[in-house]
């Protein structure tokens, strides 16, 4: 049973997911006429700098996370950005949109200059999130675990990130067994995702420095955020 | 040394 406190928590986590979302004039962009692989290449490159800019404002609202060591906030939103954003841009990706708007949507990213070893992987992650049927309440969670992942690169306190993390998997367990009655194994299948997100973001890694190779450019943020000089 | 985006969305105050 969910006790009214975690009600309350989740509530929290959940509004500011729903809350900061990339503004719908951003994400219109997506489907606008133009086709060549550089203008798709400069549209991701604007939805991803969106979209780690609502990452930020989400975070914010995590409960605790600005009760955090200045720096380890930074490392954390250093070392889950790619993560959380695949997360997202999975669930808007497997969410009802009008029909069409998928297929223009996989088109442009698989016309935009990035390699078809890294879509692959990407595309299937899409899939997988899709065939969840996740809730709202456990998608919020999940990203919102994502980032308070204790072992993240150059985090000191671990153990501080860690009394945050608990309570959120305490609850989206509860949740899984509330909206997941006949799947004993849906909690596990979600954390499972979480490892697919290791992955991709391995994958992203690579991905990047064959980028920095054919110089391509990447914005201010994107570039603090993704370390690449 | 160049000030940090981050750091500057970071502080920015959370709009409730």
């Amino acid at each position: 049973v969910i006790t009214k406190d975690q009600q309350a928590f989740m509530n929290v986590i959940l509004d500011a997911y729903n809350r900061h979302q990339i503004p719908p004039d951003v994400a219109k962009k997506l489907l606008q006429e133009q086709y060549s692989a550089e203008e798709n290449f400069l549209l991701l490159t604007e939805m991803a700098t969106s979209q780690v800019q609502v990452l930020v404002e989400f975070t914010k609202h995590i409960p605790g996370f600005l009760s955090l060591d200045h720096e380890d906030q930074i490392a954390l939103l250093k070392g889950s950005a790619v993560e959380a954003s695949f997360l997202r841009s999975a669930q808007v990706f497997s969410s009802k949109m009008p029909n069409g708007h998928t297929e223009v949507l996989e088109e442009r990213i698989r016309k935009s200059g990035i390699s078809e070893e890294f879509m692959t992987p990407m595309f299937n992650f899409y899939k997988t999130i899709g065939e969840l049927h996740m809730v709202e309440e456990e998608q919020a969670l999940l990203t919102a675990i994502t980032i308070m992942t204790p072992d993240r690169p150059y985090v000191k306190d671990q153990q501080a990130v860690e009394r945050l993390q608990e309570p959120m998997l305490d609850v989206l367990r509860k949740l899984c067994a509330l909206h997941h009655p006949h799947e004993p194994q849906y909690f596990a299948r979600l954390l499972g995702r979480l490892t697919e997100l290791r992955t991709l973001n391995h994958y992203h890694a690579e991905m990047l420095t064959s980028w920095r190779m054919n110089d391509h450019k990447f914005t201010p943020l994107l570039c603090e955020i993704w370390d690449v000089q | 040394e160049e000030p940090s985006l981050l750091k500057k969305l970071l502080l920015a105050p959370a709009n409730s």
